[in-house]
């Protein structure tokens, strides 16, 4: 049967597609440009952390992964 | 409350949408009763009135599409995002998209109610950005309300009224 993929892995896709597309994160162009996403990454969450008024840690914990999966608007929520 | 940054707001106060399309979740008759009553959630509180037209380019297009329906942002579909809808301006400004991949409802908590999808993404087609208060209808994500006591909160009136004023009428 397939291998599911880590669930760390999972979380990070979720939370990169979210901040895409609603933060404007830059998509993650080639390896080389991890690092520079991971900061972007880091900044964008922090935003989104304040616009819901979640603790600002610039890091994907659970509350922050349980807002982005709930059902949304596709509008983002800062000026696009 | 949060407007768009720019002048983005109707330079007018009669407003046209045009139903493109249906959703197979409800009939006909449902969704022209959903949007008419979503589109009068914003009429009661401010100057702008909405004309329903049948052909041509209304200022509000509304239609029912999945995956990527040609505007540049695709939807994703099952849950995840459930419509877009773009600020004012000419063109694809003030249309609003719905997710067919989605199952809308007219007057149950199963599936997303088409009426409170709909009364938010019209906020957008005026003008309103999402608000930061989590009991607002501009509030990014989707919570269920009982549709037959629902009012307008008080946020999202006075983001509208912001942007067009009271209704002269009240």
């Amino acid at each position: 049967s397939p291998i599911a993929p880590p669930a760390g892995e999972d979380r990070e896709s979720i939370a990169e597609n979210y901040l895409t597309q609603l933060y404007g994160l830059p998509k993650q162009a080639s390896f080389d440009a991890e690092k520079r996403v991971m900061s972007g990454m880091s900044l964008r969450l922090k935003e989104m952390q304040q616009f819901f008024r979640l603790k600002i840690t610039g890091k994907l914990d659970e509350e922050t992964l349980d807002v982005m999966k709930k059902p949304r608007c596709g509008v983002p929520d800062v000026a696009a | 409350y949060s407007t768009f940054q720019g002048d983005y707001k109707w330079k007018k106060h009669a407003l046209t949408y045009r139903i493109e399309n249906y959703t197979p979740d409800m009939s006909v008759a449902e969704v022209d009763d959903s949007i008419k009553r979503a589109l009068q959630v914003w009429a009661d509180v401010t100057p702008l009135r909405f004309t329903r037209i049948y052909r041509g380019t209304a200022d509000i297009m509304i239609s029912f599409g999945v995956r990527d329906h040609r505007d540049g942002y695709p939807f994703d579909g099952p849950d995840g995002f459930l419509a877009h809808a773009f600020p004012p301006y000419e063109g694809l400004g003030g249309d609003a998209h719905f997710d067919d991949d989605e199952t809308f409802s007219y007057r149950t908590p199963q599936g997303y109610n088409l009426f409170l999808v709909a009364a938010h993404e019209f906020g957008h087609s005026l003008g309103l950005e999402h608000s930061q208060d989590p009991g607002a209808l501009m509030y990014p994500t989707y919570v269920y309300r009982d549709i037959d006591t629902f009012a307008l909160p008080h946020d999202d009136v006075s983001g509208i009224q912001s942007l067009y004023g009271p209704n002269p009428d009240v």
